[in-house]
This record gives structure tokens, sequence and C-alpha cells, in this order.
């Protein structure tokens, strides 16, 4: 896997055309809400379960 | 019909009397503990046909002397309801007798699929018209295979050839030995390799979680099969070691929308290699079953 496979990858989930234009306070006044967290550590716990096709 | 608007138009049916046997082979203990199918054989021995039935079929429909078989596999369901997958198809002639080969690679990987080691396969062998409508003659009624006999071992019987290769020496090693170096040498295998999101320019600010993860990669080779078997196998190219198994991967990212921030979670396809094997390019990849 590498750099440019993980951004192509982003963009196209995000279905975005380039890098979003973020600073460093954006990301500060940022908050995780709670269920946020739980959908991605729900997630996080499926993937290491499951088990995809390969090439 | 009864229509005021619609000529009627009747329809005829064209008799398909193709005949179809049901060939069960039991499968239990027939392909090695850990190794992998590169191709399934079915042979079918066709009978002669009677030099008075040739003549006269001569007589009567000279136009061709082809039938063709077709091979499919049964599923019967929990339910009982059956399906069935075309497999393989080709044609014969009337003229020739003897062992006719059908590549059942597939209908084998079915069966696996199914993980009902004790459960037998069901082949569905059909000998119909060569092709359809009122000029297509009708050798196929002189087709003829012998049939699993009341008894095991009659010379001529169906035969399953499974050609198999065995994972132990063929195959891959699960995770790398982090303590080895990877040379030359080392067997296909998982080895850990960790991707820093943090370090990527492109992910400051943006990306809020995970600061990074283990993607793993396979790396090592694979030992390939002797001469003979790549002269009896020409469309398996060389083994590779490949990502046979990968997941994905969640993060949480950062979303503008109308002037405001808020968090979103996304899931990034094949990023993760769960597992490494080796496998040939040109191996039929195996049709998923459907439910």
């Amino acid at each position: 896997v590498t750099e440019e496979q993980i951004l192509g990858s982003l963009l196209q989930q995000l279905q975005l055309r380039e890098v979003p234009a973020l600073d460093q306070s954006d990301a500060e006044q940022l908050v995780t809400p709670a269920h946020v967290r739980a959908q991605y550590v729900a997630l996080l716990q499926r993937s290491h379960g499951a088990r995809s096709r390969g090439k | 019909r009864f229509s005021q608007n619609f000529r009627e138009v009747a329809g005829r049916f064209l008799v398909s009397d193709a005949s179809t046997r049901l060939l069960v082979l039991s499968m239990e203990r027939r392909l090695p503990p850990n190794s992998e199918l590169v191709q399934a054989v079915l042979r079918l021995f066709q009978e002669p046909v009677p030099e008075a039935a040739l003549r006269r079929h001569e007589r009567l429909s000279p136009r061709s002397d082809l039938a063709r078989v077709t091979i499919e596999w049964l599923h019967v369901r929990a339910d009982g309801s059956n399906r069935t997958s075309l497999i393989d198809s080709r044609l014969v002639s009337i003229h020739e007798s003897g062992w006719k080969a059908f590549d059942v690679t597939e209908a084998v990987n079915f069966w696996q699929q199914l993980s009902r080691p004790q459960e037998p396969l069901l082949l569905q062998v059909s000998v119909q018209r060569e092709h359809l409508g009122p000029l297509a003659s009708s050798a196929h009624r002189l087709v003829r295979f012998a049939s699993q006999g009341p008894w095991d071992g009659a010379q001529d019987e169906p035969q399953l050839e499974l050609h198999t290769l065995d994972l132990r020496d063929f195959g891959a090693q699960g995770n790398c030995d982090p303590e080895a170096p990877v040379t030359e040498g080392t067997r296909c295998c998982r080895q850990e390799m960790y991707i820093d999101l943090q370090g990527m320019k492109w992910a400051e600010h943006w990306v809020l979680e995970p600061p990074g993860f283990l993607a793993y990669e396979c790396v090592g080779t694979c030992q390939q099969p002797p001469q003979a078997l790549t002269f009896k196998w020409p469309f398996l190219g060389p083994r590779q070691c490949i990502a046979s198994e990968t997941t994905s991967l969640p993060m949480i990212v950062g979303i503008k929308e109308g002037g405001r921030l808020r968090a979103q979670v996304v899931s990034l396809p094949n990023m993760r290699v769960q597992k490494c094997s080796c496998a040939s390019d040109g191996s039929p990849v195996p049709r998923r079953l459907e439910p």
C-alpha cells in the first residue's frame, strides 16, 4: 500500500477531487462526537474480523 | 388469442427430448487436506454406436452427426429446492467412441464452498441436439455414455480426476519470522509494514484517526511446479506471492460543509493484508457460490 493509493482511495470514498484546505484552527475546534467514535470503533472491530477477497 | 387487436400467433413445442443422467460422486477424503485444486476432469466413456443404427441415421437425417453434451453442477439446497450451474459443454460425434474429457473444476470449487465434505458431488450430464430448430438432426439419440454401475471399479464407468498441489510444498507460510531477514529463499509470508499517516503532509489537520496502521505486505517467493506439471497445465503462469485476503481501513476525517466542520467516518477497502498466498497467474478465480 503506497501513500498515493491511500490518498486516492480516501478522495474516491469522499467523492472529492482534491485534499480539502484545513488548517490548525479547524483541527483544534473539531470535536469527534461519541456516536462517530462508536461507529469508527465498530468498523475497526469488524474489519479485523471480516475477510474480503484479495486480488 | 381472442384479442381484437392482435392476430393470433400459434406456437409449436420443439421436442427437446434431451437425455439427462445424474452422476453421484463421493468426494470424501478425495481432496488431500492443505492442498490447492488446480484442475478437476470428468471422463465419460462414449460407447460405440451399432453399425445398423449408424446406417439408419445416415439414411434418415444425413445432415449432422454431432450432439451437444452439457455438464451442470446440481446443488440441492437445505429447503429441498434444486439449482443448476452450467459447468462445461462440448460437441461429440456419433462416429467416435472412447473417453471424453470435461473440465469440471468449477463444480468441485462450488462443492468445496458448501463445506459439507460428506455430501457427494452431483453432476447432471445432458445429451441434446447439436442446436435447436427444425433442421437439427437427431444424432443425440445415438450418444450413450457408460454409466456408474451398481458395482465399483467397472472399467468404463465415469472417472473424476482431481489434480492438486500440496500447499506444504507449493504454498505460503503464515507471517514472516520478524527475527529472520527476508532473503531470496524466504518462502512467501506476510510481513509487518507500518504506515505512519501523521508523517503524510496531506493528512495533516484532515485525518483525525488513526495516526497510523499496520498494512502488512506479502514478501518472499513461491516454489514453482516441476516442468512436467507446467507442461500439463499450460494455462497456468508462474506462482506468485500475493495478498489473497485483504480488509478495509476505517478512518475519522474532518469534513467542511457550509462553512462548518464536522467529523465523519469513512472506510477504505482493501487497505490491509489479512493473508498472503501463492497463486498462479491464469488459474481461474472461483465463482463465489450465490446463497
